[in-house]
């Protein structure tokens, strides 16, 4: 960052991240999974000259067999909970789905540190965010997109499943439009706040129809990147508290399986909506050995940001509703998923 | 000039960890840093 002269910094968290699809980079094309996060601005996949244990587990870009690469020479670092994934950048050809984007800058990552991405079932991150967050130098992928006119409309849209793996589709990003039919009733538009995280202005949070947090109104961001919602450590604790939620000695918070029914409601007021959350959709369930347990889908998360701390809207409210990302407007449509 | 891209679920590295009874040393061996905090922290460009 103080090489970029900026004193910003995103640290990602990957811990809880769940929602993945393939994209292809390199002519001929070798395919990768990746999170497609709307709270960071790039792209980057591991290198074949990565010698970390993680990137062993994981495709590995092999720059030496693409006829379109181009070797950049930049070095660049993300930084993530135990360490500093280090690599270099590079251009080349990136396919998604059947859209071809040439000459995309993109990182290569030479040194994934620690055992966070051994375990995980993605090889890199494309981020959707708008250039200012960006640690790659060169447009983000959808930037470029836009630009080549690779996409009729400057818009993209999430719809996250919570259904299991029998069902399809799990999940489905829709680059240049809506699909309408993954949504019902009207979209709801709210203006983009500041163009880096897709952020926008919330009015308040109620639990039980009482506003209780932010009532003169606060920043949000909508980050398909994040698993939970996330809020300022200060509101988020009272609000653990409000739904019964009891913290662990690894920081996360249980709930009682057998007391949802009886939990409060959790809404979120954006651009004069309602946007109501039951137990049912707040509260996560995770087998562990013969038996449920239930976690709290809220964290404390302190983010801040010139308009004042960040809320987070990740996949427990994407799940619910359908997302449209407008960069033609400059801002984020909702609608009941 | 339209793709859908198909999106699959899986667990969280959180949740495979915890499957296989990993979580806590995880946790601990990685402190202190966002997973201990359970939090990320962005300084947006422009913030003093």
């Amino acid at each position: 960052s103080l090489r970029l002269g900026r004193s910003s910094e995103k640290i990602y968290n990957f811990m809880d991240a769940q929602y993945f699809g393939e994209i292809s980079v390199g002519n001929p094309p070798q395919n990768f999974s990746v999170i497609f996060d709307t709270g960071s601005a790039d792209l980057w996949v591991p290198s074949s000259y990565c010698v970390s244990h993680a990137c062993a587990l994981h495709r590995r870009f092999k720059a030496f067999e693409s006829h379109s690469f181009h070797h950049d020479g930049r070095t660049f670092g993300i930084h993530y909970g135990s360490g500093h994934l280090l690599g270099v950048m590079g251009r080349d050809t990136v396919k998604i789905g059947q859209l071809v984007t040439l000459n995309q800058e993109f990182g290569e990552s030479v040194y994934e540190p620690g055992s966070t991405f051994v375990t995980a079932k993605f090889d890199g991150v494309l981020g959707l965010a708008y250039q200012s967050l960006a640690e790659i130098l060169g447009n983000p992928v959808f930037d470029n997109m836009i630009a080549h006119k690779i996409v009729d409309e400057p818009v993209f849209s999430f719809y996250l499943s919570r259904r299991t793996k029998t069902s399809t589709p799990e999940g489905e990003l829709l680059l240049g439009g809506i699909d309408e039919a993954l949504y019902t009733g009207p979209i709801n538009w709210l203006p983009v706040s500041a163009k880096g995280y897709w952020q926008i202005k919330m009015e308040s949070v109620a639990v039980q129809g009482v506003s209780s947090f932010c009532p003169r109104g606060c920043q949000a961001i909508v980050d398909t990147g994040t698993s939970l919602i996330g809020g300022p450590t200060n509101e988020i604790l009272i609000l653990q508290q409000l739904i019964g939620a009891t913290p662990t000695n690894i920081g996360e918070f249980l709930i009682d399986c057998g007391r949802l029914s009886s939990l409060p409601h959790v809404t979120f007021i954006l651009g004069g909506k309602e946007y109501t959350l039951t137990s049912e959709h707040y509260v996560r369930k995770e087998m562990f050995g013969n038996r449920d347990l239930c976690f709290s889908g809220f964290q404390a998360i302190d983010i801040v940001s010139p308009e004042g701390p960040l809320w987070i809207l990740g996949d427990v409210f994407l799940t619910e509703y359908y997302s449209i990302f407008d960069r033609g407007h400059d801002r984020v449509g909702l609608a009941r998923a | 000039a339209m793709d859908r891209v198909p999106l699959r679920r899986v667990p969280s590295i959180r949740s495979q960890l915890r499957a296989q009874g990993l979580l806590e040393d995880f946790m601990k061996d990685h402190s202190p840093d966002m997973f201990n905090r359970r939090y990320a922290q962005c300084y947006p460009p422009g913030t003093p």
